[in-house]
Protein backbone atom coordinates (compact mmCIF):
# COMPACT_ATOMS: atom_id res chain seq x y z
CA UNK A 1 0.00 0.00 0.00
CA UNK A 2 2.65 2.11 -0.49
CA UNK A 3 2.09 5.70 -2.01
CA UNK A 4 5.00 8.42 -2.66
CA UNK A 5 4.58 10.72 -0.10
CA UNK A 6 6.90 13.00 -2.47
CA UNK A 7 5.19 12.77 -5.54
CA UNK A 8 4.05 16.45 -5.67
CA UNK A 9 7.67 17.20 -5.07
CA UNK A 10 9.37 19.22 -7.91
CA UNK A 11 12.36 21.68 -7.94
CA UNK A 12 12.53 24.95 -6.27
CA UNK A 13 12.26 26.95 -10.11
CA UNK A 14 9.50 24.73 -11.24
CA UNK A 15 7.46 25.38 -7.78
CA UNK A 16 8.05 29.48 -8.65
CA UNK A 17 7.32 28.98 -12.69
CA UNK A 18 3.64 27.17 -11.42
CA UNK A 19 3.26 29.50 -9.07
CA UNK A 20 3.50 32.51 -11.68
CA UNK A 21 1.80 30.53 -14.16
CA UNK A 22 -1.00 30.26 -12.17
CA UNK A 23 -1.69 33.55 -11.87
CA UNK A 24 -1.31 34.25 -15.47
CA UNK A 25 -3.87 31.27 -16.01
CA UNK A 26 -6.04 32.84 -13.58
CA UNK A 27 -5.72 36.45 -14.68
CA UNK A 28 -6.00 35.20 -18.61
CA UNK A 29 -9.83 33.24 -17.48
CA UNK A 30 -10.76 35.79 -15.03
CA UNK A 31 -10.58 38.65 -18.22
CA UNK A 32 -12.23 36.33 -20.77
CA UNK A 33 -15.22 35.76 -18.21
CA UNK A 34 -15.74 39.17 -16.90
CA UNK A 35 -15.51 40.38 -21.03
CA UNK A 36 -18.20 37.85 -21.87
CA UNK A 37 -20.16 39.00 -18.74
CA UNK A 38 -19.96 42.48 -19.41
CA UNK A 39 -20.82 41.98 -22.81
CA UNK A 40 -24.22 40.16 -21.58
CA UNK A 41 -24.62 43.22 -19.14
CA UNK A 42 -24.42 45.68 -21.86
CA UNK A 43 -27.12 43.70 -23.99
CA UNK A 44 -29.39 43.19 -21.24
CA UNK A 45 -29.20 47.25 -20.53
CA UNK A 46 -29.63 48.25 -23.54
CA UNK A 47 -32.35 45.75 -24.26
CA UNK A 48 -34.20 46.72 -21.22
CA UNK A 49 -33.74 50.59 -21.62
CA UNK A 50 -35.79 50.37 -25.00
CA UNK A 51 -38.29 48.34 -23.36
CA UNK A 52 -37.68 44.77 -25.14
CA UNK A 53 -39.09 42.99 -25.60
CA UNK A 54 -41.76 43.79 -23.45
CA UNK A 55 -42.70 46.60 -25.86
CA UNK A 56 -43.28 43.78 -28.11
CA UNK A 57 -45.21 41.35 -26.06
CA UNK A 58 -47.52 44.41 -24.72
CA UNK A 59 -50.95 43.39 -26.98
CA UNK A 60 -53.64 44.35 -24.30
CA UNK A 61 -51.95 47.40 -22.98
CA UNK A 62 -52.91 46.67 -19.67
CA UNK A 63 -51.58 42.61 -18.61
CA UNK A 64 -48.30 42.26 -17.79
CA UNK A 65 -46.46 41.48 -20.60
CA UNK A 66 -44.93 37.77 -20.95
CA UNK A 67 -41.10 38.63 -20.13
CA UNK A 68 -41.53 40.92 -17.42
CA UNK A 69 -44.06 37.90 -16.07
CA UNK A 70 -41.05 35.49 -16.56
CA UNK A 71 -39.01 37.77 -15.39
CA UNK A 72 -40.88 38.01 -12.34
CA UNK A 73 -40.92 34.41 -11.73
CA UNK A 74 -37.63 33.87 -12.10
CA UNK A 75 -36.39 36.22 -9.12
CA UNK A 76 -39.13 34.67 -6.86
CA UNK A 77 -37.94 31.26 -7.61
CA UNK A 78 -34.63 32.31 -6.43
CA UNK A 79 -35.87 33.23 -2.98
CA UNK A 80 -36.98 37.30 -3.61
CA UNK A 81 -35.86 39.97 -2.13
CA UNK A 82 -36.13 37.96 1.04
CA UNK A 83 -32.88 35.81 0.23
CA UNK A 84 -30.72 38.88 -0.86
CA UNK A 85 -32.02 40.64 2.78
CA UNK A 86 -30.93 37.77 4.12
CA UNK A 87 -27.56 37.90 2.67
CA UNK A 88 -26.92 40.98 3.34
CA UNK A 89 -27.75 40.96 6.89
CA UNK A 90 -25.34 38.72 7.33
CA UNK A 91 -22.20 40.46 5.78
CA UNK A 92 -21.47 42.16 9.16
CA UNK A 93 -21.10 39.15 10.73
CA UNK A 94 -18.74 37.63 8.77
CA UNK A 95 -16.61 40.71 8.52
CA UNK A 96 -16.38 41.18 12.26
CA UNK A 97 -15.26 37.11 12.25
CA UNK A 98 -12.78 37.67 10.11
CA UNK A 99 -11.30 40.91 11.76
CA UNK A 100 -11.35 38.92 15.32
CA UNK A 101 -9.18 36.27 13.73
CA UNK A 102 -7.15 38.55 12.83
CA UNK A 103 -6.67 40.79 15.57
CA UNK A 104 -6.40 37.99 18.26
CA UNK A 105 -3.48 36.38 15.92
CA UNK A 106 -1.78 40.59 15.92
CA UNK A 107 -2.49 40.55 19.44
CA UNK A 108 -0.26 37.06 20.50
CA UNK A 109 2.45 38.55 18.67
CA UNK A 110 2.33 41.97 20.37
CA UNK A 111 1.96 40.26 23.84
CA UNK A 112 5.05 37.84 22.74
CA UNK A 113 7.17 40.56 21.90
CA UNK A 114 6.38 43.08 25.20
CA UNK A 115 7.38 39.92 27.04
CA UNK A 116 10.54 40.02 25.25
CA UNK A 117 11.65 43.20 25.73
CA UNK A 118 10.49 43.58 29.38
CA UNK A 119 13.10 40.64 29.85
CA UNK A 120 15.47 42.12 26.86
CA UNK A 121 15.54 45.22 29.36
CA UNK A 122 16.42 43.68 32.98
CA UNK A 123 18.83 41.32 31.61
CA UNK A 124 20.48 43.05 29.05
CA UNK A 125 23.68 41.42 26.78
CA UNK A 126 22.65 38.32 29.00
CA UNK A 127 19.48 38.32 26.78
CA UNK A 128 21.08 37.27 23.72
CA UNK A 129 18.33 35.69 21.44
CA UNK A 130 17.17 37.33 18.44
CA UNK A 131 14.28 40.37 19.42
CA UNK A 132 10.47 39.07 18.63
CA UNK A 133 10.12 42.29 16.66
CA UNK A 134 12.36 41.01 14.21
CA UNK A 135 11.35 37.76 13.97
CA UNK A 136 7.14 38.39 13.42
CA UNK A 137 8.19 41.15 10.80
CA UNK A 138 7.02 39.01 8.05
CA UNK A 139 4.18 37.66 10.28
CA UNK A 140 3.39 41.29 10.65
CA UNK A 141 3.36 42.68 6.78
CA UNK A 142 1.37 39.44 6.19
CA UNK A 143 -1.33 41.16 8.82
CA UNK A 144 -1.10 44.03 7.49
CA UNK A 145 -1.70 42.58 4.26
CA UNK A 146 -4.65 41.14 5.67
CA UNK A 147 -5.72 43.84 6.76
CA UNK A 148 -5.78 46.31 3.47
CA UNK A 149 -7.69 43.31 1.91
CA UNK A 150 -10.52 43.66 4.52
CA UNK A 151 -10.55 47.25 4.01
CA UNK A 152 -11.41 46.80 0.44
CA UNK A 153 -14.12 43.63 1.18
CA UNK A 154 -15.57 46.49 3.46
CA UNK A 155 -16.02 48.90 0.45
CA UNK A 156 -17.57 45.93 -1.44
CA UNK A 157 -20.31 45.45 0.80
CA UNK A 158 -20.94 49.13 0.60
CA UNK A 159 -21.31 48.77 -3.26
CA UNK A 160 -23.62 45.87 -2.82
CA UNK A 161 -25.39 47.94 0.03
CA UNK A 162 -25.79 50.84 -2.29
CA UNK A 163 -26.94 48.26 -4.80
CA UNK A 164 -29.62 47.07 -3.14
CA UNK A 165 -31.39 50.07 -1.51
CA UNK A 166 -31.62 51.89 -4.96
CA UNK A 167 -33.35 48.98 -6.34
CA UNK A 168 -35.23 47.43 -3.59
CA UNK A 169 -38.76 48.82 -3.94
CA UNK A 170 -38.70 47.73 -7.89
CA UNK A 171 -37.48 44.39 -7.03
CA UNK A 172 -40.27 44.08 -4.43
CA UNK A 173 -42.62 44.73 -7.15
CA UNK A 174 -41.49 42.39 -9.38
CA UNK A 175 -42.09 40.00 -6.50
CA UNK A 176 -45.36 40.61 -6.14
CA UNK A 177 -47.94 38.15 -7.01
CA UNK A 178 -49.13 38.38 -10.80
CA UNK A 179 -52.58 41.05 -9.96
CA UNK A 180 -50.52 43.47 -7.78
CA UNK A 181 -47.88 43.52 -10.08
CA UNK A 182 -50.31 44.02 -13.35
CA UNK A 183 -52.41 47.41 -11.47
CA UNK A 184 -49.28 48.89 -10.41
CA UNK A 185 -48.15 48.80 -14.10
CA UNK A 186 -50.27 52.05 -15.77
CA UNK A 187 -52.08 50.98 -17.94
CA UNK A 188 -52.05 52.32 -22.25
CA UNK A 189 -53.45 51.96 -25.58
CA UNK A 190 -53.07 48.52 -27.29
CA UNK A 191 -50.56 48.22 -29.77
CA UNK A 192 -52.35 45.51 -31.40
CA UNK A 193 -52.16 47.00 -34.54
CA UNK A 194 -48.49 46.42 -34.42
CA UNK A 195 -48.75 42.85 -34.14
CA UNK A 196 -47.21 40.82 -37.67
CA UNK A 197 -45.56 44.03 -38.99
CA UNK A 198 -42.29 43.51 -40.35
CA UNK A 199 -40.60 45.66 -37.86
CA UNK A 200 -42.24 43.57 -35.06
CA UNK A 201 -41.06 40.71 -36.87
CA UNK A 202 -37.70 42.01 -37.35
CA UNK A 203 -37.01 42.86 -33.49
CA UNK A 204 -38.34 39.55 -32.70
CA UNK A 205 -35.63 38.05 -34.87
CA UNK A 206 -32.92 40.23 -33.94
CA UNK A 207 -34.00 39.69 -29.96
CA UNK A 208 -34.11 36.21 -30.38
CA UNK A 209 -30.53 36.09 -32.41
CA UNK A 210 -29.34 38.25 -28.92
CA UNK A 211 -30.83 35.49 -26.77
CA UNK A 212 -28.79 32.91 -28.22
CA UNK A 213 -25.82 34.43 -28.24
CA UNK A 214 -26.24 35.01 -24.89
CA UNK A 215 -26.20 31.32 -24.30
CA UNK A 216 -23.15 30.25 -25.85
CA UNK A 217 -21.25 32.65 -23.93
CA UNK A 218 -22.74 30.69 -20.88
CA UNK A 219 -21.71 27.31 -22.45
CA UNK A 220 -18.38 28.86 -23.52
CA UNK A 221 -17.44 29.86 -20.21
CA UNK A 222 -18.37 26.62 -18.56
CA UNK A 223 -15.80 25.37 -21.54
CA UNK A 224 -13.04 27.95 -20.81
CA UNK A 225 -13.48 27.19 -17.23
CA UNK A 226 -13.35 23.65 -17.70
CA UNK A 227 -9.74 23.44 -19.40
CA UNK A 228 -7.35 21.49 -17.15
CA UNK A 229 -3.40 21.16 -18.39
CA UNK A 230 -0.61 19.58 -15.97
CA UNK A 231 2.15 22.55 -16.43
CA UNK A 232 4.23 21.21 -13.85
CA UNK A 233 5.24 18.43 -16.89
CA UNK A 234 6.59 20.76 -18.99
CA UNK A 235 8.39 22.88 -16.93
CA UNK A 236 10.06 19.76 -15.34
CA UNK A 237 11.13 18.90 -19.29
CA UNK A 238 12.16 22.31 -19.89
CA UNK A 239 14.64 22.35 -16.86
CA UNK A 240 15.90 18.82 -17.39
CA UNK A 241 16.88 19.81 -20.74
CA UNK A 242 17.97 23.55 -20.44
CA UNK A 243 18.92 23.84 -17.12
CA UNK A 244 16.84 26.74 -16.31
CA UNK A 245 12.86 27.88 -17.00
CA UNK A 246 12.21 30.53 -19.22
CA UNK A 247 8.72 30.77 -17.61
CA UNK A 248 7.28 33.52 -19.55
CA UNK A 249 7.84 32.36 -23.11
CA UNK A 250 6.45 28.67 -22.05
CA UNK A 251 3.36 30.09 -20.27
CA UNK A 252 2.73 32.38 -22.79
CA UNK A 253 2.71 29.46 -26.11
CA UNK A 254 0.93 27.02 -23.82
CA UNK A 255 -1.97 29.74 -22.73
CA UNK A 256 -2.41 30.35 -26.23
CA UNK A 257 -2.52 27.22 -27.25
CA UNK A 258 -5.63 26.50 -24.49
CA UNK A 259 -7.14 29.69 -24.62
CA UNK A 260 -6.25 31.11 -27.85
CA UNK A 261 -9.42 29.48 -29.93
CA UNK A 262 -11.74 30.59 -27.14
CA UNK A 263 -10.54 33.94 -27.14
CA UNK A 264 -11.24 34.10 -30.96
CA UNK A 265 -14.80 33.12 -30.08
CA UNK A 266 -14.90 35.31 -27.38
CA UNK A 267 -14.08 38.50 -30.07
CA UNK A 268 -16.07 37.29 -32.66
CA UNK A 269 -19.20 37.13 -30.13
CA UNK A 270 -19.06 41.05 -29.04
CA UNK A 271 -18.89 41.69 -32.72
CA UNK A 272 -21.75 39.81 -33.43
CA UNK A 273 -24.01 41.92 -30.44
CA UNK A 274 -22.50 45.11 -31.39
CA UNK A 275 -23.89 44.54 -35.16
CA UNK A 276 -27.22 43.08 -33.83
CA UNK A 277 -28.02 45.26 -31.16
CA UNK A 278 -27.28 48.57 -33.89
CA UNK A 279 -29.91 46.56 -35.64
CA UNK A 280 -32.34 46.65 -33.02
CA UNK A 281 -31.77 50.14 -32.01
CA UNK A 282 -32.58 51.07 -35.51
CA UNK A 283 -35.40 48.60 -35.50
CA UNK A 284 -36.70 49.97 -32.49
CA UNK A 285 -36.57 53.71 -33.85
CA UNK A 286 -39.03 52.55 -36.64
CA UNK A 287 -41.41 50.83 -33.79
CA UNK A 288 -41.41 54.08 -32.06
CA UNK A 289 -42.61 55.75 -35.17
CA UNK A 290 -45.66 53.74 -36.18
CA UNK A 291 -46.91 53.22 -32.38
CA UNK A 292 -48.52 56.14 -31.09
CA UNK A 293 -47.42 57.42 -27.62
CA UNK A 294 -49.04 59.48 -25.07
CA UNK A 295 -48.15 60.47 -22.00
CA UNK A 296 -50.10 56.91 -20.33
CA UNK A 297 -48.11 54.86 -22.81
CA UNK A 298 -44.85 56.60 -22.20
CA UNK A 299 -45.64 56.27 -18.75
CA UNK A 300 -46.22 52.54 -19.04
CA UNK A 301 -43.56 52.08 -21.01
CA UNK A 302 -41.11 53.66 -18.23
CA UNK A 303 -42.65 51.09 -15.44
CA UNK A 304 -41.89 48.18 -17.56
CA UNK A 305 -38.48 49.01 -18.07
CA UNK A 306 -37.62 49.63 -14.51
CA UNK A 307 -38.78 46.34 -13.97
CA UNK A 308 -37.16 44.86 -16.40
CA UNK A 309 -33.97 46.42 -14.85
CA UNK A 310 -34.82 45.19 -11.59
CA UNK A 311 -34.27 41.86 -12.57
CA UNK A 312 -31.25 42.35 -14.20
CA UNK A 313 -30.25 44.48 -10.65
CA UNK A 314 -31.41 41.57 -8.61
CA UNK A 315 -29.13 39.01 -10.82
CA UNK A 316 -25.91 41.11 -10.17
CA UNK A 317 -26.92 41.76 -6.34
CA UNK A 318 -27.22 38.03 -5.83
CA UNK A 319 -23.66 37.34 -7.49
CA UNK A 320 -22.10 40.19 -5.47
CA UNK A 321 -23.49 38.42 -2.39
CA UNK A 322 -23.05 34.88 -3.65
CA UNK A 323 -18.96 36.00 -4.26
CA UNK A 324 -19.22 38.01 -0.80
CA UNK A 325 -19.72 35.23 1.54
CA UNK A 326 -17.30 32.95 -0.40
CA UNK A 327 -15.13 35.43 -0.34
CA UNK A 328 -15.81 35.74 3.55
CA UNK A 329 -15.79 31.82 4.04
CA UNK A 330 -12.46 31.26 2.00
CA UNK A 331 -11.14 34.62 3.59
CA UNK A 332 -12.28 32.99 7.34
CA UNK A 333 -9.88 29.22 6.39
CA UNK A 334 -6.65 31.65 5.47
CA UNK A 335 -7.25 33.99 8.44
CA UNK A 336 -7.33 30.75 10.96
CA UNK A 337 -4.06 29.36 8.91
CA UNK A 338 -2.74 32.66 9.79
CA UNK A 339 -3.43 32.28 13.77
CA UNK A 340 -1.73 28.56 13.87
CA UNK A 341 1.22 30.85 12.78
CA UNK A 342 1.49 32.80 15.24
CA UNK A 343 0.23 30.88 18.04
CA UNK A 344 2.82 28.35 16.84
CA UNK A 345 5.69 31.04 17.00
CA UNK A 346 4.54 32.69 19.80
CA UNK A 347 4.83 29.05 21.24
CA UNK A 348 8.29 28.24 20.57
CA UNK A 349 9.17 31.94 21.79
CA UNK A 350 7.77 30.86 25.00
CA UNK A 351 9.41 27.18 25.42
CA UNK A 352 12.93 28.92 24.32
CA UNK A 353 12.22 31.83 27.07
CA UNK A 354 11.45 29.57 29.78
CA UNK A 355 14.50 27.61 29.19
CA UNK A 356 16.65 30.71 28.90
CA UNK A 357 15.48 31.76 31.93
CA UNK A 358 16.26 28.41 34.30
CA UNK A 359 19.92 28.64 32.24
CA UNK A 360 19.79 32.31 34.03
CA UNK A 361 18.49 31.50 36.98
CA UNK A 362 21.58 28.54 37.23
CA UNK A 363 24.00 30.91 36.21
CA UNK B 1 -15.88 41.22 -9.79
CA UNK B 2 -16.24 43.00 -6.50
CA UNK B 3 -14.16 41.33 -3.69
CA UNK B 4 -10.86 41.38 -3.55
CA UNK B 5 -8.90 38.21 -5.01
CA UNK B 6 -7.65 35.71 -2.49
CA UNK B 7 -5.62 33.70 -5.13
CA UNK B 8 -2.32 34.20 -4.25
CA UNK B 9 -2.90 33.75 -0.35
CA UNK B 10 -4.31 30.58 -1.15
CA UNK B 11 -1.28 28.94 -2.14
CA UNK B 12 1.03 27.96 1.13
CA UNK B 13 4.04 30.10 0.83
CA UNK B 14 7.55 28.05 1.51
CA UNK B 15 8.55 28.73 5.16
CA UNK B 16 12.17 29.50 4.87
Amino acid sequence: KFSDLFEKMVPMAVQQAMTIYNQRKSDFVNRLVGTMREATNLCNGVLASLNLPAALEDLSGDSIPQSIAEKARSIVQQGGLQSIEQLIKDLPELLTRNREILDESLKMLDEEETTDNDLRAKFNQRWNRTPSGDLYKPLRAEGANFRSILDKAVQADQVVKERYNTHCEMIALLCKPENELSAAIPSANPTKTLQGSEVVNMLRSQITKLDEIKKERETLEGEVKAVTFDMSVSFLTALARDGAINEEQLSSTQLEQLYGAYNQRVQASLRTQEELLGQVQTSHQEFSNLKQSNAESNQREEVLKKLASAHDSYVEISNNLREGTKFYNDLTEILLKFQNKCSDIVFARKTERDELLKELQQS
Amino acid sequence: SLYPSLEDLKVDKVIR
